[in-house]
């Protein structure tokens, strides 16, 4: 399995439509503070499923979409959409909120319901609670594990 | 199971121990099933330095110890990608050179995708993102391929 | 008493008006009495963004921050000395070479002693302790004086 | 008032009397990960009265005595000198705690109890609770600070 793309559409501070494109090896991302770089890493968990408001760094799941800013209006919608191969097949994983609270997940652009995106990704790897994501100052969470939590990441490896 | 967690243990514990010194030269580490068999121990051994609780460490040296921890369940279960942040800030060069070249290899068989300021970190990449806000509050990305 | 908090509180603002556009450049901060008169509430409007809550902010924008409400109470009343351990881990460059001016400045009438791994704070600065462990598990120290 | 000089003796890794002479203008400290540098910082707070074990990173007081490396055994005493200049006259603030548990405070070489440190310090900027010392890891906690406590912090710079 690999990943192919990301796309963000009025999710934080990616107002336009806007593709990043995996390459193999190794790939940086880099900018100024505050620029959104963090911001990609949201909407990797956030399309995956994730459901914490404090990982994603927002009060309430509806901040996750353009709230505005100097030069631009807040905007109603927030898309992020992952696509991947696996085995010569693509697949695409899509998650979309409305300003009204509305949430919606589609599976190679078929609604489906959080669950199948869980069952698609488990096993894989890439999911939600990834040890392979060190989101931002997270970095020493690995080495201060609780030895039964380490137990668990290490199962879950099996 | 039981016999599936035992075996799995034994394959991040050989990499933790095949790991741990790469990252802390002349130094050693290792996992270790505690009294009860209910959680996995962590001891590392800096070099020259005792074995200590984790706290004393410094910061740079518990990124260290994260890493290897990483690295070596990465290596018992390759994951497609790994998407790391800022992981270089507590370090210094010499570390994050020897770090650099590990994920090189790491790779070779994962796609690695690394936030950072550091240059030592952008020049030994493939692939380099420049994310801007150009307009005020919006974020803008421009592609510049290295190698 | 009530008089000498609100001059007190005055004169930080002032000052937090004044540093939090030097390190945001183009941005605004200030700082309110909240309805209640009981605590202080902190906005900040980076560059071309809206205010918002502190948490959506970046790892960067909220050490930014942090500098900047220090860099008011140090001048409200100045402090003999101030020790920062690797404060610009989180900073890009540019806002690295803001900061590093300010604490020139500051460095008048302040002992300042950062800790650090980056080569543009080091070489701003007037002199270089290095530790190292030559002797393991021992720490030892050389001074470079660059002036 | 000014800082002149630190002193370490068996202050955690300083297994050697070590001494920082403490210059004008902007200093920097630097060297490899684990090397001792956010030690000092250690020894400032220590020195200064600290009697929290956690933000010293250890698990009880006992810890900061030089516990033995691959070439040296343990000792029993850690020591930390902290010289001031105020208006012409030299202070030195000392402290002192033995492997059996026993801590001592000292002003010029008199023992003294720490409420005399703290009455020293008190109102100079120097002290162990000053916002003017950022522990590693800690740069974002003035920008996170509760409304009462950034209250509180301004209300001690009157
Ligand atoms: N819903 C939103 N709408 C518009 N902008 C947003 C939204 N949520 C967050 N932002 C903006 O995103 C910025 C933070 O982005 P991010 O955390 O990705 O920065 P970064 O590039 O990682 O910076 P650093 O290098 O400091 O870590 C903040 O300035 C914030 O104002
Ligand atoms: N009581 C002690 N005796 C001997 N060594 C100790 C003691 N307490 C801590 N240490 C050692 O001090 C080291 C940590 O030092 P410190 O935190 O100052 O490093 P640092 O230079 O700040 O590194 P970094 O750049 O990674 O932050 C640890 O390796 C630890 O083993
Ligand atoms: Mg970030
Ligand atoms: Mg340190």
């Amino acid at each position: 399995m690999k990943l192919s793309s990301l796309e963000l559409f009025g999710f934080k501070s990616f107002y336009n439509r806007t593709v990043f494109r995996f390459s193999d090896g190794v790939t940086t991302l880099v900018g100024p503070n505050g620029c959104g770089k963090s911001n990609i890493v949201d909407a990797i968990v956030w399309v995956l499923g994730e459901r914490g408001t404090k990982s994603l760094r927002v009060k309430e799941m509806g901040d996750v979409i353009f709230h505005g800013s100097n030069g631009r209006k807040p905007v109603n919608l927030a898309e992020v959409t992952l696509s991947l191969t696996d085995d010569g097949q693509d697949i695409s994983i899509k998650r979309r909120i409305y300003r009204d609270g509305i949430n919606e997940y589609y599976i190679n652009g078929e609604i489906v319901r959080l669950k199948d995106v869980q069952d698609l990704t488990m096993g894989t790897g890439i999911g939600v609670n990834s040890y392979a994501i060190i989101e931002q100052g997270n970095i020493e969470y690995l080495a201060q594990m609780k030895p039964v939590e380490r137990r668990t990441v290490i199962e879950e490896t099996s | 199971s039981k016999e599936l967690f035992l075996e799995t243990f034994s394959r991040v514990n050989d990499a933790f121990q095949r790991f741990a010194p790469m990252l802390f030269k002349g130094g050693k580490g290792m996992l270790a099933l505690d009294a009860e068999g209910q959680g996995v121990e962590l001891y590392i051994q800096p070099p020259g330095k005792k074995v200590v609780r984790m706290e004393l460490l410094s910061g740079g040296e518990k990124a260290l110890i994260s890493l290897s921890f990483l690295l070596s369940l990465m290596e018992t279960k390759p994951s497609p990608f790994t998407l790391m942040d800022e992981i270089d800030a507590p370090l210094d060069d010499a570390n994050l050179v020897s770090l650099l070249k590990i994920m090189q290899e790491i790779s070779k068989q994962t796609q690695v995708v690394l936030i950072t300021h550091n240059r030592i970190t952008m020049e030994s990449s493939n692939t380099i993102y420049g994310i801007t806000m150009e307009e005020e509050g919006i974020s803008k990305t421009i592609a510049i391929k290295l190698a």
